[in-house]
């Protein structure tokens, strides 16, 4: 079983799990076209 | 035999919780690591483009920061004076690269929605576009399917193929969503 | 300490001044004029008067651009998308300052004062960040200091020759950061500090542009750092959302790793396995499945396939732990060394277990550290053994040897729990040809023969099997080892009850048998 130490990083976790990072946020700043992702059919190219 | 959970059987008991929870899954069997996005049989180092931790597909090209000399920079003084994005205005070509430069983009969904308003149809197994050549006659038609030739659009090597092609209607992708202004 | 009366106000009036320059300035256009101007400002406003304003300035402005994106991120009524780009332009701007303030710190070939100024600043962001996080809680957010951490990196490493004499400081500096922001002190920022570590220009500088490798002994740590927060999560086996996510993350680095470093992953194969628990059998797999990339691994299922003709096994791997100064205590090192010199007092053999036994409560009974550490070490001292007599390690020159003899004790000796721990020791050194590999093969398939009860030859299977059901990649040591029990009639593999114990395990060994076969 977790300890108390590992439940509350657990807490924590959690919590950061709904403000996940967007990838925009490790980029420069786009002037241009910036990234609006959006969950796109699985049968159109991925890659 | 070992009968606690070090032994075969411990192991046996592991696998079939396994079959049941898929939480536990992904530590009993592993999971199917060449589906994580990742090329692993590129010959080219794969970091110089990895998207990150939770990326499904590498950078594409226009992700990659590269350090330019500042005068190659001219957005600035140019940007005011270009037209604003209308996908209506472009030829075909360009909502085709759109379309398959802008993955998993809401660019990616306006370019299939304005080709679909040109009458491409994307071919959900082939995984093309195609449309029908103006003019010609179809061999054959049912209500499931025809058969006749189509243009298809060759993306390896960019341009338009004619080909003979039995269509069946249910193959093709109805009508992209264009309810996405709230992501733009 | 309470700031000075007015401190606050000036670096806010700073801050948005420098934020309105940089803004009002073309994106990438030279900003040197407008700096050397602003900095005249904060002269004159004596924020660079003394080593405590600078700092209290720093400081100020990271909580003034933190609580800024608070704000924005609490305010509803506008789009995410324009509520990012207004807080990277606050950020960015922040960054940018800091850049330049480090680069034009002191004298241009002076790298001290700005590595000094550099640490100052990075510290005052942790800091911040760790208060942040205690303070919020689960209002915690990752994104400024994720933004800051990240810009901060790519400014510094801009191609200029100013920055280049102090690029590894530079480096190091953040490594030293990550460290002390690692997941189990911040586990709010887990997500975020992963995404910095695995960021593209991040490992490149560190793994691939690092003289003489000079960047990977940190970044093993801020692995181990992250396999030790995970640790605890992936014991239970059962993978919450949030773990598995970060787990996930975690595997796709360390492919990224495997196609691009395999070298880094063989370097510190051992200290990776110290910290991933036994159940990761995957993770692990993929760590030791790493192979030098100069190496050619001949088929394992080739017919015939002779290893101990291999040139390969010849050569020790870099193991880049100590592993002797790892068996503690001192008293029991001595004794050891003493056994292996004089295979002699057997009552060593017979106090073996206790100095591995740590408590008797579940999960933490034994010194899985200690285990894995002693098992390397008599492996490395019989493989050197067995050469100082002009011998090669194979199936007769293993045998009969103090080595040997510490490892068939454990093996009889060991409860169930502890002959697993003490043969995953053993597994772990499976790897691509080399020494261990063959030796530690060899061992494996001996203790197996010599077994005095069927459980130990069914726990080996069950340590072996374990590592081959999962998804690949395997490790070549392994499927070589495996390849031979069930091959060589003189195993008697398939005679044993625990191989049809159950239809599942049956089909199992069959399958597995077939694919190896």
């Amino acid at each position: 079983p977790l300890q108390k130490e590992h439940q509350s990083q657990f807490q924590y976790m959690e919590a950061a799990f709904y403000h996940m990072p967007h990838p925009s946020d490790s980029e420069r700043i786009r002037p241009y076209v910036q990234r609006t992702p959006y969950p796109t059919q699985t049968y159109y190219i991925q890659a | 035999m070992v009968n606690d959970q070090f032994g075969i059987v411990g192991l046996l008991t592991f696998i079939r919780a396994a079959e049941t929870d898929p939480d536990l899954v992904s530590l009993a069997l592993g999971q199917d690591l060449t589906a994580l996005g990742l090329n692993l049989n590129s010959p080219e180092n794969l970091y110089p483009s990895f998207g990150g931790p939770w990326a499904e597909y590498p950078c594409r090209p226009q992700d990659l920061d590269f350090n330019v000399p500042p005068e190659y920079i001219i957005n600035h003084a140019i940007r005011d004076k270009l037209a604003s994005l209308k996908l209506s205005r472009y030829k075909d070509d360009l909502l085709f690269f759109i379309f398959y430069n802008n993955v998993g983009e809401v660019l990616q969904m306006m370019a299939a929605s304005e080709l679909y308003s040109r009458e491409w149809r994307y071919h959900i197994e082939e995984k093309v576009w195609i449309t029908q050549v103006p003019g010609m006659v179809l061999i054959e038609k049912t209500s499931t399917y025809e058969r006749g030739t189509y243009y298809f659009f060759d993306a390896q090597n960019w341009r338009k193929v004619a080909k003979e092609f039995h269509l069946e209607y249910n193959k093709l992708e109805s009508r992209p969503s264009s309810n996405f202004s709230s992501h733009i | 300490y309470e700031d000075p009366p007015g401190l606050v106000e000036k670096t806010d009036y700073l801050l948005r001044e420098w934020i309105g320059i940089y803004n009002s300035q073309p994106q990438g256009r030279d900003t040197t004029k407008q700096f050397t101007m602003f900095v005249h400002q904060m002269n004159v406003h004596g924020i660079l008067k003394t080593d405590d304003l600078i700092t209290r300035f720093f400081r100020l402005s990271t909580q003034i651009c933190v609580e800024t994106v608070y704000r924005s991120l609490t305010d509803k009524s506008v789009s995410m998308n324009l509520t990012r780009a207004k807080i990277y332009h606050t950020l960015d701007a922040f960054v940018k300052l800091v850049a330049l303030l480090v680069k034009h710190s002191g004298e241009a070939n002076n790298t001290n004062t700005k590595v000094h100024l550099l640490n100052k600043v990075l510290g005052i962001v942790a800091g911040c960040l760790l208060q942040d996080h205690d303070t919020r809680v689960i209002d915690f957010h990752q994104l400024p200091y994720q933004r800051i951490f990240t810009m901060l990196f790519l400014e510094l490493n801009s191609p200029e020759p100013v920055l280049e004499t102090i690029n590894f400081h530079v480096l190091t500096a953040f490594c030293h950061t990550l460290h002390i922001l690692r997941p189990s002190k911040a586990a709010g920022f887990s997500y975020a500090w992963l995404e910095l570590v695995s960021h593209r220009t991040f490992m490149g500088r560190i793994l691939a542009n690092s003289p003489q490798q000079k960047g990977w002994p940190m970044y093993a740590q801020l692995l181990i750092d992250l396999f030790k927060h995970l640790s605890p999560f992936l014991r239970n086996a059962e993978l919450a959302k949030p773990v598995t996510m970060l787990y996930k993350g975690t595997l796709r680095v360390l492919l990224v790793l495997l196609h691009d470093f395999p070298e880094f992953l063989c370097d510190y194969h051992y200290n990776f396995c110290d910290v991933i628990p036994p159940n990761c059998i995957q993770m692990r797999n993929l760590i030791l499945s790493a192979f030098p990339r100069n190496m050619r691994l001949p088929d394992p299922f080739t017919p015939n396939l002779k290893v101990d003709m291999l040139p390969e096994i010849s050569y020790g791997p870099r193991i880049l732990a100590n592993v002797s100064i790892m068996i503690t205590p001192a008293q029991f090192k001595k004794e050891l060394d003493s056994y292996l010199k004089a295979r002699a007092p057997v009552t060593f053999l017979s106090e073996l277990r206790s100095n591995l036994q740590l408590s008797s409560a579940p999960g933490v009974r034994y010194n899985i550290l200690l285990m894995n550490a002693l098992v390397l070490y008599v492996g490395s001292q019989a493989i050197s053994h067995i050469r100082s007599k002009g011998q090669t390690p194979n199936m007769s020159t293993i045998a009969h040897s103090a080595h040997m003899d510490i490892f068939q004790n454990l093996a009889v000796d060991l409860d169930t729990e502890g002959r697993y721990l003490f043969l995953n020791a053993i597994a772990n050194q499976l790897r691509y040809p080399n020494s261990h590999t063959h030796y530690f093969s060899c061992t494996l398939l001996y203790l197996f023969a010599e077994a005095n009860t069927e459980a130990i030859q069914e726990q080996i299977t069950r340590v072996l099997l374990e590592r081959l059901i999962v998804n690949r990649p395997h490790p070549w040591g392994l499927l070589i080892t495996f390849i031979e029990l069930i091959k060589n009639p003189t195993y008697k593999f398939w005679s044993h009850e625990f191989v049809r114990c159950a239809p599942e395990i049956e089909k199992l060994f069959e399958s597995v048998a077939r694919s190896c076969m």
